[in-house]
């Protein structure tokens, strides 16, 4: 898994 | 952002629009817990520190300032408005909200994406949001009778859970790597604990009733 994106939601 | 994900941000503005309506239209609060609203504050404060470090979009920024902003003017009005203050239900919201705040604190220094301050207090954030409502729902209880505009803040706020839930869903099919296990999980619990209000909420709306919670 990837968690380096972004985080989008708020 | 997908449909439901939209959705939930909606019915989320929404659940805000109607709680900053009662207390404006009726000078009132009753029925409000001041504690959850307290845990909201904090929980914006603390998941948006990004907001000057990553800027993703106009609309993120936009929403962002709008829930901080908007959860700090309810406490404001809860606590120091002349008229509003008056009709807050001290004696029914008597739950231990801090042991919500370090309990969840605790749990983010366990479990967090990264050690750093900003994820900390972003999982802390999450942890919080998922158990906010419950100085709300306890009150609710108490008081056994719940006025239209507050049954309809608490039904718009379990909305806006159960859209991020099918938002998750959503993204997990058409995302090849979706995997945000603290935000979905502590989402499910969240959107659990209004199951009950849920239940009673629509067995009013079905009768055509006031709703009213069992005590």
């Amino acid at each position: 898994g990837d968690v380096d994106d972004a985080k989008d939601e708020l | 952002m997908n449909i439901f994900r939209l959705a939930g941000d909606m019915t989320h503005l929404l659940s805000i629009l109607v709680l900053l309506l009662k207390i404006y239209a009726t000078k009132s609060c009753s029925g409000i817990s001041r504690k959850t609203q307290e845990l909201y504050a904090i929980v914006f404060v603390a998941r948006y520190l990004d907001l000057f470090t990553d800027f993703i979009s106009v609309y993120n920024t936009f929403m962002k300032v709008v829930f901080i902003a908007s959860s700090l003017a309810i406490v404001w009005c809860m606590r120091f408005h002349p008229m509003v203050r008056r009709s807050y239900d001290r004696e029914l919201d008597t739950f231990r909200h801090y042991f919500l705040v370090g309990a969840s604190f605790a749990l983010a220094l366990i479990l967090h994406e990264k050690f750093t301050v900003q994820e900390i207090f972003w999982a802390f954030s999450i942890y919080l949001e998922a158990v906010a409502i419950l100085p709300q729902l306890v009150l609710l209880q108490r008081s056994g009778n719940v006025d239209n505009l507050t049954g309809q803040y608490i039904f718009f706020l379990g909305a806006y859970r159960a859209f991020y839930i099918l938002n998750w869903i959503y993204r997990y099919l058409t995302e090849p790597h979706f995997t945000r296990w603290i935000a979905c999980v502590s989402g499910v619990v969240q959107t659990a604990l209004y199951a009950d209000f849920f239940y009673y909420y629509f067995i009013s709306w079905k009768n055509n009733s006031k709703l009213k919670l069992p005590a």
